[in-house]
């Protein structure tokens, strides 16, 4: 039995492994195959962790973030805090084949993509309008926000930063687990 | 998130992320998953890898840069992702994070680091003789 070819990837997300595997065994590169595995998930939001419509930030915006690595060549594209662009790894591939830099992030991404023929739209969903707002309701909570008043574990902002660090040591590198919000 | 591997019938690696971060970030906050070695990391040569957890932590790390490198240095797969994990443990013994690894000859593997809430990590796999998906799963260390 041959092992190759293969894909694998993070989570039970199977319409993206079928997605790419269906590019590898038409005859297709790898680099095709990954990229149309990770635009499935997009396209099905994944779990909530992948595309528009998930992870509203403390502002209600859903941003995407996106890498695509070709081990071959070793070039590679990468886009973050994408704004109003659904195909982030296709943003990501554009970068890696339109430019000769290898990351572009924020608003100058977002205006990238719109050149390279992207759509622009609108990422908010119900779904993360319902996020965002039991969030607030929840004064804020869970938060990232450290050394700040008021205390960002009861409060909501506008945050100011504290003039002393709280016992004086930056926040330590053990953090609360929240195994529904993943990177 | 998604971090996904491939290699092609020749052994071509490509590796890719898509995410939307962690929920109520700090606008302009960005996690592992762009970053190339922390997010995943390619090499024909060798293999690839792909991370997925807590951004934050994990991007400290570049455990998808650290598990090629494992095996390039030797390891299999599994023990690569294991020894990625195993090194960010050293520093934050309870994180919440994951990785899968590949090599070019189609051997696979992953590991993860066990957290409340989080003590397996399941993954999926197509590979040759399959005809649908195969869902895998692995024991947190």
């Amino acid at each position: 039995q041959p092992t190759l070819p293969l894909v694998i990837n993070t989570w039970p997300f199977r319409s993206a492994t079928q997605a790419a595997w269906n590019v590898l065994a038409a005859g297709r590169s790898a680099l095709d195959a990954v990229e149309r595995g990770c635009t499935q998930c997009e396209i099905d939001q994944c779990d909530g962790s992948v595309g528009y419509g998930g992870s509203p930030d403390e502002s209600g915006e859903t941003t995407l973030d996106a890498m695509i690595m070709d081990g071959s060549t070793m070039k590679a594209g990468a886009v973050a805090n994408l704004r109003r662009i659904k195909n982030a790894i296709g943003v990501a591939r554009a970068v890696m084949e339109h430019t000769k830099h290898t990351f572009l992030v924020g608003e100058s991404a977002s205006l990238f993509a719109e050149s390279m023929g992207f759509v622009c739209e609108d990422l908010t969903t119900n779904r993360s309008l319902s996020i965002y707002s039991k969030w607030l309701e929840q004064h804020c909570q869970p938060n990232f926000r450290t050394n700040v008043t008021p205390d960002p574990e009861k409060s909501c902002g506008p945050y100011k930063p504290l003039k002393e660090l709280k016992n004086g040591k930056p926040p330590s590198l053990q953090k609360a687990v929240d195994v529904h919000s993943h990177d | 998130t998604i971090g996904m591997i491939g290699v092609d019938k020749n052994g071509n690696v490509a590796t890719g992320t898509s995410t939307n971060g962690a929920s109520h970030k700090i606008p302009g906050r960005v996690g592992d998953s762009p970053v190339i070695g922390a997010g995943a990391y390619a090499d024909s040569s060798v293999g690839g890898a792909a991370a997925t957890g807590d951004g934050d932590t994990m991007m400290r790390f570049l455990p998808s840069y650290q598990a090629v490198e494992n095996m390039r240095m030797g390891a299999d797969p599994t023990s690569a992702c294991q020894k990625a994990i195993a090194r960010i443990q050293k520093h934050v013994p309870v994180f919440f994070g994951a990785i899968v690894c590949a090599n070019k000859t189609g051997s696979y593997g992953a590991a993860c680091g066990k957290a409340p809430g989080f003590s397996q990590f399941h993954y999926t796999v197509f590979k040759p003789g399959r005809s649908q998906p195969l869902d895998e799963v692995v024991d947190c260390l």
